[in-house]
């Protein structure tokens, strides 16, 4: 475990309590895009499946449940909260992300490390973590205004991303001296598709404005 | 080996 995958993890988890606490305070998900968090559900449920067969640590363990936990426990709010589901952006949040399962789950079954049902979903897990913020993505260009809280939990999203990309390089240096292309390739796509959104984000808060993408 | 490892990151 080196330093840019804990701060990675770290933040991670720090983007889903701002979530949570945006949702549980405010009573609302405005601006937050369901399918994504959707996405984002079914993205741990395949890459957890080893949850209980392969010990790694502790801290996997206790890690892999919160995310579960959190992300169902997200989607439970934006779906049946009496209070909260009527503040979500069901107009705006229109992307087809069952489009993105598919193909996601066809390459997972042509591009994998071993042809087992644990190793295909894990790779499915991956390609779809990289396209899940796209519904979110869309939202945004879609949102007239963007809350903070909402611009914050994207922009830590792509945070945890990049230091995954810097914990990546740091372990072919210094540990691993291969490519782990599955991870590392579809890491490098999910971080890229942050790229316009940083830039957006850094300009508001360097010029003290409101979030804006372009449509 | 350590591909089997890769499951190591969450």
């Amino acid at each position: 475990m080196n330093l840019f995958r804990l701060l990675g993890d770290m933040t991670h988890l720090l983007c889903i309590v701002v979530l949570l606490l945006k949702i549980r305070t405010r009573k609302s998900c405005a601006g937050i895009s369901l399918k994504t968090q959707e996405l984002y559900v079914i993205v741990f449920l395949t890459r957890y499946l080893d949850l209980f067969t392969m010990y790694n640590s502790l801290y996997q363990i206790v890690m892999k449940l919160v995310f579960v936990g959190t992300s169902i426990g997200i989607v439970w709010y934006m779906r049946y909260h009496k209070v909260v589901k009527q503040t979500y952006s069901k107009n705006e949040d229109t992307f087809r992300h069952y489009f993105l399962i598919l193909p996601c789950f066809v390459l997972a079954l042509f591009v994998h490390l071993d042809f087992t049902v644990v190793e295909v979903l894990w790779s499915f897990s991956l390609y779809l973590e990289a396209v899940a913020i796209l519904p979110q993505l869309v939202l945004l260009q879609r949102s007239r205004n963007i809350d903070t809280l909402t611009g914050d939990y994207v922009f830590l999203l792509g945070v945890y991303r990049v230091l995954y990309l810097l914990n990546w390089v740091y372990r072919f240096f210094m540990e691993i001296h291969q490519i782990r292309w599955i991870p590392w390739v579809s890491g490098f796509i999910q971080t890229a598709l942050y790229a316009d959104f940083f830039y957006y984000y850094i300009k508001s808060w360097k010029n003290r404005e409101k979030l804006k993408l372009p449509a | 080996d350590p591909e089997s490892k890769a499951h190591d990151e969450l």
